[in-house]
């Protein structure tokens, strides 16, 4: 990925799966 | 008692499915995108997605071998998301940044949109 300029997100990136539905 | 944390575990482990991905090793589901086809596998895709997480714990449909989106799902947009899921990295071309969009809406991708939208806001203010 060089050449691109890469922005770090430190925040949370996809949902979180409940430990029973 | 000692714990030792490898610190680059879950990268190497997101590597290693992706590698699995390319090779077409224990991909059990074909996503059908307009004309495109994309092989994955079903719990990578609910790990990253509301939708498919909707889709794959639903009992009448956690079998089918594939699953056609609606047409006005974007191949391209969800190519860069596909990616997304399986190396961290999302791709932002300005021409797809909306497609991208739309696309991890439909996906109920919601920390993706967020993401989005300050990037979008960020590099246009007006």
């Amino acid at each position: 990925y060089e050449g691109v300029n890469t922005i770090k997100e430190m925040g949370r990136s996809i949902h979180e799966i409940p430990r029973q539905d | 008692d000692s714990c030792i944390q490898f610190t680059r575990h879950a990268s190497d482990v997101l590597l290693n499915l992706n590698r699995l991905r390319s090779r077409d090793i224990l991909t059990d589901v074909t996503i059908l995108v307009n004309r495109q086809q994309f092989r994955a596998h079903k719990t990578v895709l609910m790990a990253c997605s509301g939708l498919f997480y909707t889709i794959f714990t639903d009992s009448l449909k956690c079998n089918l071998n594939a699953i056609s989106l609606d047409p006005k799902v974007d191949p391209e947009g969800f190519a860069i998301l596909l990616e997304f899921m399986y190396t961290s990295r999302l791709t932002l071309k300005e021409s797809l940044i909306i497609a991208i969009m739309n696309t991890a809406i439909y996906l109920q991708m919601d920390h993706v949109v967020d993401t989005c939208h300050r990037f979008i806001k960020s590099s246009d203010p007006s």
